[in-house]
């Protein structure tokens, strides 16, 4: 396409492929959608799915999906629904840091025990 | 606050950080006073210093803009997304997406009509936390919050950050301890991702 005509905004694929996560809105476990295999590697990418699973992601939304985005959840204070609710989407498409949340397993921000804590 | 795993931190002996622009990004003198402002929000609660170099090879910190692919494993996605990352110490580097419509100065209500605008000082201060060694807050308030919406500015160190870089690097003794200004929240809906 002529890429003069689509809005700067749009021209980048994978702002768009950001935006299209909407259309994983409701998804739960059990169910086999059409791309899920994508938001699985979003989770890996922040680290809530180990980096140490190096199998393909499948589109089903089997345990390691549901447990990511438990974790997704209690981090950023959302209902932990484990399904990928309007409000959990919502979150992920905000624009972010790239580092990590989760680091070699271990949550870096939920509210319960930390990596370090002091008192004062 | 959290750090990273292990703590690292600047060995003591190195309080006076410097840091360095990659040549190759021709940036202005407005540009670099973005980031002085963001290393000078850091340095006012901690003993660290922070000055600004020509060598980058040398540097302890070095900052680069780049698009894509920029050769350490993980690349930046254009428009929104990932918008910065940076190591932990003592590597230093400092990586921003190119592809972004930073804001360097003057009053975001002015780049409404900018699709997805973001902050830069906002994204410096907050990535210049990691390269000293704070990881992500759950703190939504805190500077050191994974996520930045676009349209809004937030550069002002709360009392999470301050209390997480003085546990690594101790307070700076002029620091008063007064408790830093609430986070700014001016924002502004952008598209779907308001």
């Amino acid at each position: 396409p002529n890429s003069t005509a689509i809005p700067p905004s749009l021209r980048n694929t994978t702002r768009v492929f950001w935006n299209a996560f909407s259309n994983f809105t409701g998804c739960h476990h059990g169910q086999n959608v059409d791309g899920l295999f994508r938001i699985k590697k979003y989770f890996q990418r922040f680290g809530y799915i180990p980096q140490t699973y190096t199998g393909n992601f499948t589109d089903d939304f089997d345990d390691i999906l549901k447990a990511a985005v438990e974790l997704y959840q209690k981090n950023f204070g959302l209902n932990v629904t484990g399904e990928l609710d309007a409000l959990t989407i919502k979150h992920i498409v905000i624009p972010r840091c790239g580092n990590p949340d989760v680091v070699n397993g271990t949550s870096v921000m939920h509210n319960g025990p930390r990596l370090h804590t002091v008192k004062h | 606050y959290t750090l990273f795993p292990g703590e690292p931190r600047w060995p003591k002996d190195r309080r006076d950080l410097t840091y360095a622009f990659d040549p190759r990004n021709p940036l202005t003198d407005e540009v670099k006073g973005v980031f002085a402002r963001a290393f000078g929000r850091w340095a006012e609660v901690t003993e660290l210093n922070f000055t600004n170099i020509e060598s980058f090879t040398t540097s302890d910190i070095t900052i680069g803009f780049y698009t894509g692919d920029h050769g350490d494993g993980e690349p930046f996605d254009g428009v929104l997304g990932t918008l910065a990352h940076a190591f932990s110490p003592p590597s230093g580097k400092f990586h921003l997406d190119a592809d972004e419509n930073w804001v360097v100065s003057g009053d975001l209500d002015s780049f409404l009509s900018v699709t997805a605008a973001v902050d830069l000082e906002s994204v410096a201060v907050h990535e210049i936390g990691h390269l000293l060694g704070l990881g992500h807050s759950s703190v939504e308030e805190s500077i050191m919050y994974p996520t930045i919406t676009t349209g809004k500015r937030k550069v002002d160190l709360t009392n999470d950050d301050v209390e997480g870089i003085q546990y690594l690097y101790g307070a700076n003794p002029n620091f008063n301890g007064t408790s830093p200004p609430s986070t700014t929240t001016r924002q502004r809906d952008t598209g779907s991702f308001g």
